[in-house]
């Protein structure tokens, strides 16, 4: 969630 | 990516085109609530913003652009082409009442109080309530057809699917998204009603129609 990489999940 | 998310993410793949198909072929978006619509596409632009500032994977990429691209084009069907035949009158649903409260706790709730991922919290939280007004506008006509219960169903289907997704990736990754999580059960929730009926009648062959 609050990862820099943004969201994975759609 | 476990094999939930994977059927979950085709889940809702199949209920964006099943109503978009629908639509089309029957040149018809009768029973279909717009602002249902409306909503999901505003969930898709607020959640897939990161689309312009990151990249994940081809498959992340692709799926968001077909999300957007079938959300926009079924608005544009209901509100531009198909105008004549959209049933607004009993698309009554106000909202407002789910918008304002949902900026309000995104803007209150978060994991980082940024501009995308509020609006990225704002997209999770009115997802899980963006079927209302469809679910709504079936209460007050009594009855849906068998090809919107498809999409419900599979619609619905999605997020139960994440739920168990959330739980895989909790034990085997220790990852969980407390924001997404109660979302999606929330979301979940509010479609037992609507499973109940679809499996009771629907899978019977009878059509979706409430007691009057």
């Amino acid at each position: 969630g609050s990862d820099d990489d943004g969201h994975d999940e759609l | 990516m476990n094999i939930f998310r994977l059927t979950g993410d085709l889940s809702h793949l199949a209920a964006i085109i099943i109503l978009l198909l629908k639509i089309w072929k029957s040149r018809s978006c009768a029973g279909i609530s717009g602002k249902s619509q409306v909503l999901f596409a505003l969930v898709f632009t607020t959640r897939y913003l990161d689309l312009l500032t990151s990249f994940i994977s081809l498959y992340n990429t692709t799926m968001k652009v077909i999300y957007i691209g079938c959300s926009y084009a079924t608005v544009y069907l209901i509100y531009m082409k198909l105008k004549a035949t959209y049933d607004g009158n009993h698309d009554t649903f106000r909202v407002e009442f789910l918008i304002v409260p949902v900026g309000g706790l995104a803007f209150l709730v978060n994991h980082d109080f940024s501009p995308l991922e509020i609006l990225w919290t704002f997209s999770i939280y009115l997802e899980s309530v963006a079927i209302l007004p469809q679910l709504f506008m079936i209460s007050k006509t009594g009855e849906a057809e068998t090809i919107t219960t498809h999409y419900l169903f599979f619609l619905g289907l999605y997020r139960a699917l994440y739920l168990i997704n959330w739980i895989w990736r909790f034990y085997f990754e220790g990852f969980f998204d407390m924001i997404a999580i109660v979302a999606g059960v929330v979301q979940t929730i509010l479609y037992c009603d609507f499973f109940y009926l679809y499996v009771t009648k629907v899978l019977k062959g009878k059509k979706l129609s409430l007691p009057a």
